[in-house]
């Protein structure tokens, strides 16, 4: 509880601090797992095997830091205010969304109360409306051309239902108004009964 | 275009080509990609029929058409460095993959950094050339990522200084490499190496599989296409069954481990530099799980920008589906994730060639780092980025289905990720060995360093105990 007055669900490197701790705290309960499998007399491979889902979350954590991690740092290199801005956005509800996903860890680990948690998901709501505006512009960015995209959905005209329509014409089976299966098979059928 | 799309550009609280010049490493790099794109887009060769629409058969030749295309001219453009050919082809095979991937992606590599200096003499021309179409053969039907398990064997016969490779038993049979069944005529294969009555372990070899001239089978090499598979329609995956096929003793790469003449073997400085390449191909899906949920991301936003659908206020008409906040709240964390990463996929390149330049210089210390952090990395990102991209396209509701979306495609090209190049469960298991190991260390005193010294802080260590 004393760690979880730290996490300060606004601030980016709070929050990344928070990942490092949880990551830290499932990489010992890996530790600990594999420990007490050896106290219970079981040989090295076999408490490895039976702690495997906890090495796995500790893993899995561990990356989750980095990535955490590697983004808010891209974050501060950053010198465009607008971008800076909308960067910090993305990059917080990066990391509000893993913690509300994995509440039950930040919980355990006593980096966060129920309290926050719940204020954690009240700032995702915010961020969600924040970043609304930005939402077309930030796929823009990508700037994949529509050649590469090869997507209808995703035109950068936005001429969705035109374009869909066309493409489905050009279905093999549109080649002819009577599909050959018609002759061979419904039609005998349609005979018979 | 659709004025619902017009209102959202305009109403962006930042400039667009800046983001994309931090997205491509710079304003110099931006240009370069457009000019390179601009090359593709003009070609009329590019123009080809749609993918969705032909069967698997002509996929794998539209694919391997496209292979032979792109090779003739990246050589006429002058296109050489290999993050320019990455963009010239990545737009060129749109979502599909390419024929001759793994001919580029792995077989050209390893010969670069596994073979000595008389061999890459002889083979880099032929592979550059394409004389030598390639691909790695390493998983076999039976055996997977673990490697000590694997069973093909290269038993060397100081009599003729020949290794005779064998797959003794039908799990030993090797299993799923791009472009193995039909298109590659050599193979880096992995085997067990067996010299003087002893095994040493894994090394890895050039093996012939079909003639340079008629492209048919050699003596002793069965091989094939495995089959349809969920997506990857235009790749040859291959069976390879190997029966007493002879190689000259240069066809063992020998830039690490030796076997003389006589048969005396020299072990490698580090046993992981056999499969070095396993390691760099991790780092790029790092990269390529960004790509993937970036455009599995454009599509669905764009879409929900388009769409009107229900109401939100009575009488207030069908608003735009991105207004509602439980497709935020399915989009907008991938979008951020996709973000994410980008940004991972630019770090893990670095890291990538600033380990790899050291390992050139002899200087190991940081290669069980990449190798745990590029196995960790290349599961977390690839298993969330096949999930969202699933996510997106049930976020496109029923329009999503049709492959005109280019989801599906995009999802079944993407998610063998997490299986190829190691399955994710044993890679995460891989970086968790790191992890502990670099705990203990912390434990007993030492001092760690890079991406894990946060486990020196001690307030979370465990004390030893007696076992």
């Amino acid at each position: 509880s004393s760690r979880a007055t730290l996490v300060n669900g606004n601030n980016l490197q709070s929050l990344v601090e928070a990942y490092k701790l949880r990551a830290a705290w499932l990489v010992e309960q890996a530790a600990k797992s594999i420990q007490q499998e050896l106290q219970r007399s079981v040989s090295q491979e076999d408490a490895w095997n039976n702690s495997s889902i906890d090495l796995v979350r500790a893993s899995d954590a561990h990356c989750h830091y980095v990535v955490v991690k590697l983004f808010a740092a891209k974050v501060g290199e950053i010198e465009d205010p607008a971008v800076h801005s909308v960067l910090s956005t993305l990059a917080l509800l990066y990391a509000l969304q893993g913690i509300t996903q994995h509440s039950g860890d930040f919980l355990q680990a006593g980096l966060l109360s129920a309290p926050q948690l719940s204020q954690a998901s009240q700032t995702l709501k915010q961020l969600l409306v924040q970043l609304r505006p930005d939402a077309v512009a930030l796929v823009d960015a990508f700037d994949f051309r529509d050649e590469m995209l090869n997507s209808v959905l995703g035109r950068y005209d936005g001429n969705v239902y035109e374009h869909m329509f066309e493409w489905a014409r050009r279905s093999p089976l549109n080649k002819t108004e009577v599909h050959e299966s018609y002759h061979k098979y419904l039609k005998p059928l349609q005979a018979k009964l | 275009m659709n004025p619902d799309i017009s209102k959202e550009r305009e109403n962006a609280t930042f400039n667009v080509e800046k983001l994309t010049y931090i997205l491509d490493g710079g304003i110099e790099k931006t240009k370069r990609r457009r000019e390179i794109q601009s090359l593709v887009i003009s070609d009329p060769d590019f123009q080809s029929e749609d993918l969705n629409f032909l069967t698997r058969s002509e996929r794998y030749e539209a694919a391997v058409r496209k292979s032979a295309q792109m090779i003739v001219k990246l050589r006429k453009y002058g296109i050489s460095d290999p993050e320019e050919i990455y963009c010239y082809k990545r737009l060129y095979k749109g979502n599909s993959h390419e024929a001759m991937g793994l001919h580029f992606v792995m077989f050209l590599p390893t010969l670069y950094s596994q073979c000595n200096e008389e061999q890459l003499k002889k083979w880099a021309p032929l592979a550059e050339s394409t004389q030598a179409v390639g691909t790695y053969a390493q998983t076999e039907l039976g055996h997977g990522t673990h490697l000590r398990g694997l069973e093909t064997t290269a038993t060397y016969d100081p009599a003729t200084q020949e290794f005779v490779l064998n797959s003794p038993t039908v799990s030993s049979i090797k299993w799923w490499p791009g472009g193995l069944g039909k298109t590659s005529n050599h193979a880096i294969v992995l085997a067990q190496l067996y010299t003087q009555g002893k095994c040493h372990g894994l090394h890895a070899f050039i093996v012939p599989l079909r003639s340079m001239n008629t492209h048919m089978p050699l003596p002793g090499v069965v091989v094939g296409d495995i089959g349809p598979k969920f997506g990857f329609d235009e790749v040859d995956n291959g069976y390879l069954k190997l029966e007493n096929v002879r190689i000259p003793r240069n066809n063992m790469l020998m830039k690490y481990a030796k076997v003389d003449a006589d048969g005396t073997y020299t072990k490698p400085p580090r046993d992981k530099l056999t499969y070095g390449t396993m390691v760099f191909i991790r780092s790029m899906i790092v990269g390529e799980a960004g790509l993937a949920l970036s455009k599995a991301c454009t599509i669905a936003i764009r879409y929900s920008a388009v769409r009107r659908q229900s109401e939100i206020r009575p009488g207030e008409g069908e608003p735009q589906i991105l207004d509602y906040q439980t497709q935020q709240y399915k989009l907008f964390p991938l979008l951020a994730t996709a973000y994410a990463y980008n940004f991972v996929g630019q770090y893990m390149n670095q890291v990538y060639h600033r380990i790899t330049g050291d390992m050139s210089q002899g200087d190991f210390s940081e290669l069980p780092e990449l190798h745990a952090l590029s196995a960790g990395l290349k599961a977390f990102t690839t298993w969330t980025a096949s999930s969202g991209i699933e996510v997106c396209r049930m976020a496109c509701g029923g329009h999503g289905y049709s492959s005109c979306s280019a989801l599906p495609d995009i999802y079944v090209t993407f998610v063998p990720t997490c299986t190829y190049e190691g399955e994710n469960t044993v890679m995460m298991l891989q970086t968790a060995r790191f992890l502990i190991k670099s705990y203990r260390q912390a434990s007993a005193g030492h001092r760690l360093s890079g991406i894990v010294s946060y486990l020196n802080e001690s307030e979370f260590r465990l004390q030893p105990q007696t076992v």
